[in-house]
C-alpha cells in the first residue's frame, strides 16, 4: 500500500482536434496540480488537506469551470458549488449557489468543520462566508471574457451544456452544430 | 468542473470537488458537485470526484454506486467505476477519478475524453485526455 493522488479538469466531448494553445495550458495546469498534491501527501498531510489544497489551487485557474473560470448563467452571473468529504469519518461538507467566494471548496470544508450541516447553499452560504471571514470578492472576478462568449453561443443555440460538450445539450435527443475551434465553448 | 481524490500510506481517503456547473443553466440549479453519494463520495474503502453532465450523475447516484458495489458485491476499484461509468450511466455523460484504500487508482469515462491525472508512491505519474 502506498499513497496516490489523481485530478480531473472535466470532462465531455473534447474533441481531438482541441487546438494546441487550448489543450497544453490545461495539461501544464493538471501536472502542476499534481505536483503540489504529490508533495503535500510526500509530506505526510492528511489526504483531506491534500484534497482542498489541490481543488483550491484548480480552482483558481481559469481554463477550468470552477473558481475563476466558471461558465455563467442564463442570467450571466456565476453560481458556483463544491463538496468536501473525509472517507474516514465520513464528515463532508458542500456548498452551492456563491457568487462572491473564492475558493468554494473551503467553504464547504468549513460547512463540514464549523456547523452541524452538510450543505448550505445560496444567500445561507454566502453569510457563512462572511461569518468564517474566508477570501471574497466581486462577482466579475470569476467572470472570463471566453465564457461570456460560450454563454453567447449557448443562449443562440437555446440549450445549455456540459463541461467541453461540442454538441450543446438540452435532452438526450436533440444535436447542434459543433463549434469550430474544438473546444465547445465551455471549458 | 475539477476534482481530486488522495489517498495516504495508511489508507486514509478523501475526495473534494469543485464547479461553476453549467453553461446556460438556470440560476438555482443544483448539479451533481454538492450532492454527496452523486459528484463526491468517500468511506474506508475509495474516494471518488465525477464530472459530467450533472442531471445524470444525481440520477446514477454515481459515486456512491462505486462505493456500493465495493463494499456490497467485493468488486474491485476498477471494477466497480467501471460498472457504473460504462453499464449504469448513459453514454457521454460521466468521468470520475477514484482512489482505494489499497492505493488503487482509476480514471474512467464514457464520455470523448476528460482532462485528468495520477500519481502514485511507486512513481507512476500520468496526465491525459483522451482514453489512448
Amino acid at each position: 500500500m502506498g499513497w496516490a493522488i489523481a485530478v480531473h479538469g472535466g470532462a465531455g466531448d473534447i474533441s481531438r482536434s482541441l487546438p494546441h494553445d487550448r489543450r497544453q495550458p490545461r495539461e501544464e495546469a493538471l501536472r502542476h496540480c499534481l505536483q503540489i498534491g504529490v508533495e503535500a501527501l510526500q509530506s505526510n498531510s492528511p489526504p483531506l488537506d491534500v484534497v482542498e489544497l489541490v481543488v483550491r489551487e484548480l480552482e483558481n485557474i481559469p481554463h477550468f469551470n470552477a473558481g475563476r473560470g466558471s461558465v455563467l448563467t442564463s442570467e450571466g452571473t456565476v453560481e458556483m458549488e463544491a463538496s468536501i468529504m473525509d472517507g474516514n469519518t465520513m464528515r463532508c461538507g458542500a456548498v452551492s449557489g456563491l457568487t462572491t467566494v473564492v475558493n468554494a471548496v473551503s467553504l464547504a470544508r468549513l460547512v463540514m468543520e464549523k456547523t452541524p450541516h452538510i450543505y448550505l447553499a445560496f444567500d445561507g452560504a454566502e453569510q457563512f462566508a462572511r461569518e468564517q471571514g474566508v477570501e471574497i470578492v466581486d462577482s466579475s472576478h470569476f467572470i472570463t471574457p471566453e465564457n461570456v462568449e460560450r454563454l453567447k453561443l449557448a443562449k443562440e443555440a437555446n440549450r445549455v451544456q456540459i463541461d467541453y460538450n461540442a454538441q450543446p445539450i438540452q435532452n438526450d435527443t436533440k444535436k447542434e452544430k459543433p463549434c469550430a475551434n474544438g473546444d465547445s465553448q465551455i471549458g | 468542473t475539477v476534482g481530486c481524490v488522495a489517498v495516504d500510506s495508511h489508507g486514509n481517503l478523501a475526495s473534494a470537488t469543485s464547479t461553476g456547473g453549467l453553461v446556460n443553466k438556470m440560476a438555482g440549479r443544483i448539479g451533481d458537485t454538492p450532492v454527496i453519494g452523486a459528484g463526491t463520495y468517500a468511506n474506508e474503502l475509495c474516494a471518488v470526484s465525477a464530472t459530467g453532465k450533472g442531471e445524470s450523475i444525481i440520477r446514477g447516484t454515481v459515486a456512491r454506486d462505486v462505493a456500493a458495489l465495493m463494499e456490497f458485491k467485493g468488486l474491485s476499484l476498477k471494477e466497480a467505476a467501471d460498472c457504473v461509468v460504462h453499464e449504469r450511466t448513459p453514454k457521454g455523460t460521466v468521468g470520475l477519478i477514484a482512489v482505494s484504500a489499497a492505493g488503487e487508482v482509476v480514471m474512467s469515462f464514457n464520455t470523448t475524453g476528460m482532462f485528468r491525472g495520477c500519481a502514485t508512491e511507486d512513481g507512476y505519474s500520468e496526465v491525459a485526455i483522451w482514453s489512448d
